[in-house]
């Protein structure tokens, strides 16, 4: 555990709690992505089932549950608690797009050819790109409530600090993940456009809107 | 590569 990963987790804890308590207390989920959501649900789902094979820590594990639990929330606040208020519409993006290729390059390449293994890699390859219906969202309806750009923010900067986790252990554990750390450049890359608008826009107390 | 134990990172 070094300070980049602890800021990484916690960054990521701070984005599913943002969004949640953003969907609980405006009672709606307008300009949220469903199936950005459902995606990040299976994603949790097929990397922690070795909560039921291994035990790492009691800080791993706590985390791993309330990442879970926060997924299915949220997932369950869109689409039967506040679906009146889902935006079906605008959530256009072909998921299938996504989960198919991502499924097979996770059979193709992994470090174990077992099936908790290939789930795991399924799960960090489709984490890199499961945010894309949310960002095609965006871009369609051409602005995004300023709390839903810092979840995005905190989502974000989450895998940016795993980066500075990934080159820490590197050189202090000589550990590396090819497989984690290829596709969590590919995820922090896909932010970048995001980032900057953040920055130029959202910091400076606009709204960010895309011009059309 | 990963630990024997799986993986530690969330």
């Amino acid at each position: 555990m070094n300070i980049f990963r602890l800021t990484g987790d916690l960054s990521h804890l701070a984005a599913i709690i943002i969004l949640l308590l953003k969907i609980w207390k405006s009672r709606s989920c307008a300009g949220i992505s469903g199936k950005s959501q459902i995606l990040f649900a299976l994603v949790f789902t097929t990397r922690y089932l070795d909560l039921f094979t291994s035990f790492i820590s009691l800080y791993n594990t706590c985390m791993k549950l309330i990442y879970i639990g926060c997924a299915y929330a949220t997932v369950y606040l869109i689409y039967a608690k506040f679906r009146a208020t889902y935006d079906g519409n605008h959530d256009s993006f072909r998921v299938e797009f996504l989960v198919v290729p991502v499924g097979g390059l996770s059979v193709l390449i992994n470090h174990d050819f077992s099936p908790l293994e290939i789930l795991w890699t399924f799960s960090i390859y489709l984490e890199s790109v499961a945010i894309l219906p949310q960002l095609f969202m965006i871009s369609k309806t051409g602005e995004a409530e300023t709390i839903t750009t810092h979840y995005l923010f905190c989502l974000g900067l989450y895998r940016a600090l795993y980066l500075f986790n990934w080159i820490w252990r590197f050189y202090f554990e000589g550990f590396f993940d090819m497989i984690a750390i290829v596709a969590g450049v590919v995820q922090t890359v896909l932010y970048c456009d995001f980032f900057y608008l953040y920055v130029t826009k959202v910091l400076k107390g606009k709204k960010l809107s895309l011009p059309a | 590569g990963t630990d024997d134990d799986g993986h530690d990172e969330l």
